[in-house]
């Protein structure tokens, strides 16, 4: 464990919270993409199946835990929660993610570390997670302004990834036989879509402005 | 056989 890794979960940590935050505080989905939530549910479900069998550390357990059960308990909450369900951009919502889904799966079983059951859904959840956000930053830039808290869950949605590839070039560097280049390789392409909004984000905080993504 | 690489990560 390093401190960008460390850092890193405890970023992905705090937008898990805000998000929670945001919906029992306002009872409310507007702007958040119920596709990108289930998307996350379905990469911890696919890429924490060793839970029960690899035991790696405690926190590395409970933050498995703590991510699968927030994921479904989001996705509960947007499409049973009568008060929050009302509030969901079902028209806006409309990103067709169950191609992210195939292309995906289909690229895991193309490329992996080893073509075993375990690894290809790892691969597969890797993938997923790099797309995964796209449903969220199309609705976004639908929804025209963005609620803080909103925009702060998606920031630090965004910035887990960035500290997780600080965190690949410190182990990098510091480990002989360190080589993790599929999450590498997705952990960038992740981190890019979201580099429009990170300018927009920190155009709306230098000048204290509400956040406004371009239609 | 080399071992799988084990996913430390979350």
């Amino acid at each position: 464990m390093n401190v960008f890794r460390l850092t890193g979960d405890m970023t992905h940590l705090a937008s898990i919270l805000v998000l929670l935050l945001k919906i029992y505080a306002t009872k409310s989905c507007s702007g958040i993409s119920l596709k990108t939530q289930e998307l996350y549910a379905l990469v911890f479900l696919a890429r924490y199946l060793n839970l029960f069998t690899d035991f790696i550390s405690v926190y590395n357990t409970v933050m498995k835990l703590v991510f699968i059960g927030s994921s479904l308990a989001i996705v509960w909450c947007m499409r049973m929660h009568k008060m929050v369900k009302r509030s969901y951009d079902q028209e806006l919502d409309t990103f067709r993610h169950y191609f992210l889904i195939a292309g995906c799966f289909l690229l895991a079983l193309l490329v992996n570390e080893k073509f075993m059951f375990p690894e290809v859904l790892w691969a597969f959840s890797i993938y997923l997670e790099a797309v995964s956000t796209i449903p969220q930053l199309v609705l976004l830039q639908r929804s025209g302004n963005v609620d803080n808290l909103t925009g702060q869950y998606v920031f630090l949605l965004g910035a887990y990834r960035a500290l997780y590839i600080l965190n690949w070039i410190y182990r990098y560097f510091t480990e002989p036989h360190f080589s993790r280049w599929i999450a590498c390789v997705a952990g960038l392409v992740q981190t890019a879509l979201y580099a429009d909004f990170f300018y927009y984000y920190f155009l709306s905080w230098k000048n204290n402005a509400k956040l406004q993504l371009p239609s | 056989a080399e071992e799988a690489e084990k996913h430390d990560e979350l």
